[in-house]
């Protein structure tokens, strides 16, 4: 059974194509057991400003056919195979145009969902990559997720938009997804010398933990950047950095969902 | 003669806020030459997230009245007044739906602008804090805008918005708006000791400078976040910070533009 995984947080900045990304790519690496197989991973971005489609090493003007037509017009999803051994549908400005589009569309919350299914059997993990907004392509994307997963950022600021989120997941549960779980909340670029960061990771640590696991906070460093330059998962571009333990752990821990 | 200035950049968690709430305030103490009163700044949010009004001390949930009801049913615009020397129109989470309501809505394009008639000449500076999107309210925001402020950060990622950023004022430019213009280009969150971001400075400086202005790059310090946990601008929070002169200089600057 796949695991649709929508990383969401309608912040900002908070690294959710950076996790969608390098997340992917652990699992990418994990054998289930008694497998000789890999886990099979499909990356999806829903944000029309395209970023993991770039950190992929894509280049969006340039795409023939992106998850716009696969939602809007109900194309075949254009999958990109093995990018770094993960594949990838990926997004464009084209997308931008989908929001207002899928106003008036028929069976509009469940589009995504729809766009699935003919491929959701070919993967064991599908990551759904959020847009920073409470618009119709993150509800879509909740609509059709088996797990949300929320990077939040160990700033004052997340704790603003923290209600907002929840109750968000709360209304798709009540009545187009009731199946839909938190896989967990992951504190992103954590800057443990910093007192708001250590502040604000305790609180999301108190308050969150009795909703979903809360994970091991994704250290702040410019490595994520200077990977993302290089279109390389963290993992490849610098092996031995510290936040690469923690990416794994996390990625194994998604593995245990059920 | 009121100038009206965007913050805009469709990238998520770049700046705009804490330069719109920051910038305000230092246009809010200098005073115009041969006067006695101080330059009049009002603050507009224009984000459903409503950062800025909560960084303000503003509690979005609790209000009667936001832009949303200026904009939507054409009431009077909510001011509150003399918040660390500056006018607040605040937002809350109604504005989601305003995106929607836009859609169909007489006269959308020139909604913002005709809120903003009856009161603009009672300012010397409006800032308009933009969301992260390239949506409707991003675009009502330039057209009623005499000025575009871009904060941009100085990290790999935000060129790859960057030519969608500039074509959009283009677009503004070429019809509802003629006579918009870029005030210039403010490198946020720089972090002098990371190669990346001075390589992404310089490309900014060397590509940008030419379209208008690029001030002095705000450095990347956690004073900022800890600041707007306190509600207070940072120079009020912190007033011997070195990002407070740089602060300072840009605001001079924004008052000689024509
Ligand atoms: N742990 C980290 N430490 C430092 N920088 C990071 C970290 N994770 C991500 N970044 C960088 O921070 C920026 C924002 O990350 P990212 O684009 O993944 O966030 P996002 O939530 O997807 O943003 P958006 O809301 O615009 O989609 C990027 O430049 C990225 O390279
Ligand atoms: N120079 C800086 N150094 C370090 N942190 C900063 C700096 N400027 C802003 N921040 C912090 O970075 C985060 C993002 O800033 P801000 O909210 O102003 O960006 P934004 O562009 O308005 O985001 P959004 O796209 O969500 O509206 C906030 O937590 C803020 O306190
Ligand atoms: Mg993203
Ligand atoms: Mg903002």
């Amino acid at each position: 059974m796949s695991k649709i995984i929508a990383l969401f947080n309608q912040a900002g900045g908070v690294a959710k194509t950076t996790l969608t990304m390098n997340l992917g790519y652990h699992l990418s690496q994990i054998s289930p057991p008694r497998k000789k197989q890999n886990y099979r991973v499909l990356l999806i971005d829903l944000d029309p400003q395209a970023t993991l489609t770039n950190f992929m090493g894509l280049e969006p003007e340039q795409l023939e056919s992106t998850i716009y037509d696969a939602v809007i017009d109900q194309k075949k999803l254009p999958i990109h195979s093995d990018i770094h051994g993960l594949d990838l549908v990926p997004a464009s400005v084209d997308l931008s145009s989908a929001e207002l589009e899928l106003v008036v569309a028929d069976m509009r919350d469940l589009r995504l969902k729809y766009a699935l299914e003919p491929i959701q059997n070919n993967y064991d993990f599908i990551l759904l990559d959020c847009p920073p907004s409470l618009g119709i392509l993150s509800y879509i994307a909740l609509v059709a997720s088996t797990h949300v997963l929320v990077p939040i950022q160990t700033q004052y600021k997340s704790f603003l938009g923290a209600e907002l989120l929840l109750s968000t997941v709360t209304r798709v549960r009540s009545l187009p997804n009731r199946h839909l779980q938190i896989a967990g909340f992951i504190p992103s670029m954590y800057d443990a010398r910093n007192t708001q960061d250590e502040r604000t990771l305790n609180a999301i640590q108190e308050q969150l933990a009795i909703l979903a696991p809360v994970y091991k906070p994704i250290p702040r460093s410019t490595a994520f950047a200077d990977a993302a330059e290089d279109k390389q998962p963290l993992a490849i571009f610098q092996p031995k950095h510290p936040a690469v333990k923690i990416l794994k752990q996390i990625a194994i821990a998604l593995t245990k969902l059920s």
